[in-house]
């Protein structure tokens, strides 16, 4: 654990936290895509399935139930409790666009052909691109609000503090990951776009 | 290690 694993964890968990407080304080999920948010607790599902197999530690297990409890609320309020409000017109991205390459590719690009190492891989290279739903609804609205660009904002910060905790790592311990490393690049890159806007308009952004 | 996942990440 470095200081930028641990602020990054959690960026990454003030994003998801900023996402739900918003829907659930405005009793809607206007401007959010369900479809990120349905491709990020499948990551999470699939990546935190070692939780039923090995312990690492108590801030480990924790977070993984935190991630994963608040995906599936997440989830939840989209599709059942605000359902009426969700834009679902314009959350038109296809996600078996991402699913169906991401997981042939997590197949063919892995550590170790096992089931779990399989899941695993497959979760890293989804989260990558988990939240071009999201940010091609916002291209196709031409907006997003201040609270959902905070959200992104936290959201892109969070693997950005992890590319440095790789380099740190790499320095100090001599540990390297390559399909982390370079699925995290491709996600942080995805987002450069966004945070040019971010810091630029600083509130809520309309394209 | 040189390329094992670390499970400890999130």
């Amino acid at each position: 654990m470095n200081i930028f694993r641990l602020t990054g964890d959690l960026s990454h968990l003030a994003a998801i936290i900023i996402l739900l407080l918003k829907i659930w304080k405005t009793r809607s999920c206007a401007g959010i895509s369900g479809k990120s948010q349905i491709l990020f607790a499948l990551v999470f599902t699939t990546r935190y399935l070692d939780l039923l197999t090995s312990f690492i530690s108590l801030y480990n297990t924790t977070m993984k139930v935190i991630y994963i409890g608040c995906a599936y609320a997440t989830v939840y309020l989209i599709y059942m409790k605000f359902k009426a409000t969700y834009d679902g017109n314009h959350d038109s991205f296809r996600m078996e666009f991402l699913v169906v390459p991401v997981g042939g590719l997590a197949c063919l690009v892995n550590h170790d052909f096992s089931f779990l190492e399989i899941l695993w891989t497959f979760s890293i290279y989804l989260e990558s691109v988990a939240i071009l739903p999201q940010l091609f609804m916002i291209s196709k609205t031409g907006e997003a609000e201040t609270i959902t660009t905070h959200y992104l904002f936290f959201l892109g910060l969070y693997r950005a503090l992890y590319l440095f905790n790789w380099i740190w790592r790499f320095y100090f311990e001599g540990f390297f990951d390559m399909i982390a490393i370079v699925a995290g690049m491709v996600q942080t890159i995805l987002y450069c776009d966004f945070f040019y806007l971010y810091v630029t308009k600083g509130q809520g952004i309309s394209l | 290690s040189d390329s094992q996942t670390d499970k400890d990440e999130l």
